[in-house]
């Protein structure tokens, strides 16, 4: 499963 | 987005922007570490793969578009256009000895095993030791021109305020990274001591020379 965090930061 | 997380990133673009005018308007890149620019360009493709496969909001789209063309603008003018400027003698900071370990790194600690996010990771994990070479290089020469240390600081505040902008996210939103949390605290720390002779000297219109 995907537990990867949502990259919205630079 | 919190006030920290948009005067971090305005903060960076400022040091991109700053750099870039400097070699610009001087014709030269005298006292610049080429290899730190060629590393911030790597941490910045390898981050930013993701341009090609999702889409965020147009602020952060644009924000990396800028972030990877001035990244390569400036190696360009290092590597091409002033490099009769560059002062590879004192460049001399063996970057294989961050890429291999920061690499090993990225395989071993990251959120999942694949390719995208162990790139992510990587560039995370590099751009905390980037400025390095950078460092290494006044720490030879003694010296710094003050416009490299206005860069240099709003560089080293960028991740700082990340830092605060974290802890906003923690307690508001229950967001947290760790990855990105201790990569910060490491990049934040290695400008301390950068930051204390900024304050100390260059805030006080000295130039920034070290002892010898």
């Amino acid at each position: 499963e995907d537990d990867t965090v949502p990259k919205d930061e630079l | 987005m919190n006030v920290f997380r948009l005067t971090g990133d305005l903060s960076h673009l400022a040091a991109i922007i700053i750099l870039l005018l400097k070699i610009w308007k001087s014709r030269s890149c005298a006292g610049i570490s080429g290899k730190s620019q060629i590393l911030f360009a790597l941490v910045f493709t390898t981050r930013y793969l993701d341009l090609l496969t999702s889409f965020i909001s147009l602020y952060n789209t644009s924000m990396k578009i800028i972030y990877v063309g001035c990244a390569y603008a400036t190696v360009y003018l290092i590597y091409a256009k002033f490099r009769a400027t560059y002062d590879g003698n004192h460049d001399t900071f063996r970057v294989e000895f961050l890429v291999v370990p920061v690499g090993g790194l990225a395989f071993l600690v990251n959120h999942d095993f694949s390719p995208l996010e162990i790139l992510w990771t990587f560039s995370i994990y590099l751009e905390s030791v980037a400025i390095l070479p950078q460092l290494f290089m006044i720490s030879k020469t003694g010296e710094a021109e003050t416009i490299t240390t206005h860069y240099l600081f709003c560089l080293g505040v960028y991740r700082a305020l990340y830092l605060f902008n974290w802890i906003w996210r923690f307690y508001f939103e229950g967001f947290f990274d760790m990855i990105a949390i201790v990569a910060g605290v490491v990049q934040t720390i290695l400008y301390c001591d950068f930051f204390y002779l900024y304050i100390t000297k260059v805030l006080k219109g000295k130039k920034l020379s070290l002892p010898a």
